[in-house]
């Protein structure tokens, strides 16, 4: 939650602007669906292809859809 | 870079708990480009 | 500061994690974005070019004429919309002859609604 609260501030204009534990808890919790979902369709086109390591072109490929899908 | 370590060790924890649900294993590379889109995401 | 790793941790991201030069594996990076229209909020990031890989989002654009499975999340309107335009294309690009496309809509042109 705090890496999270961190993460957030570097993009803040305004030095007193702050974050309440709720907004953080939910961006901490969207940050962790969407990796999970990046790694899980990764994963499953690795699989599709019969492969066990999941490299960066398995990435890749379910990228475009998936920045779409957030 | 403290923070990108922070969220590369943390999407690293994720990617594993994936991999093992799904049976795989995650490059380092893979595990880096994650971070790196979820860092600009 | 809670935000940051332990020493535990950072051990571990050390040695799981951490690209290193021995590893001879390059550090991917996402290609910075240029749009005319809008104020590019990003700092460029200068980044050495033999060390890094671009993450593509072009690559593969030929598979994306189809939805990807999904897990937890599923494909927005607007990722359809995307496919359907990807599908388009790929249907375009096998085309011989007259386009399909402009045959369909032709019958609907009327040539005051462009003016």
């Amino acid at each position: 939650q705090e890496t999270v609260d961190r993460l957030l501030r570097l993009h803040f204009r305004d030095g007193r602007t702050r974050v309440n534990g709720d907004a953080q808890l939910l961006m901490a919790e969207m940050l962790k669906v969407f990796v999970r979902e990046a790694a899980a369709r990764a994963a499953r086109q690795a699989h599709a292809e019969d492969l066990e390591k999941v490299d960066v072109e398995h990435v890749e490929k379910v990228l475009p859809q998936l920045l779409l899908d957030f | 870079q403290r923070l990108k370590a922070a969220v590369h060790y943390t999407v690293g924890c994720l990617c594993e708990e994936v991999a093992e649900e799904r049976d795989v294993q995650f490059s380092k590379q893979t595990i880096a480009a994650i971070t790196e889109i979820t860092f600009r995401q | 500061e809670n935000w940051s790793l332990s020493s535990e941790e950072f051990e571990i991201w050390d040695r799981l994690y951490r690209i290193k030069e021995s590893d001879g594996i390059k550090e991917p990076i996402l290609p910075q974005v240029q749009f005319e229209t809008l104020e590019n909020l990003e700092e460029i990031s200068k980044h050495k070019e033999e060390a890094t890989h671009e993450l593509s989002l072009s690559e593969w654009r030929i598979w994306q004429s189809r939805p990807f499975p999904t897990s937890v999340v599923d494909h927005s309107d607007r990722c359809y919309h995307f496919i359907s335009v990807m599908e388009m294309i790929e249907l375009m690009r096998h085309e011989q002859g007259d386009c399909r496309y402009e045959l369909e809509i032709q019958p609907h042109l009327r040539i005051e609604d462009v003016n």
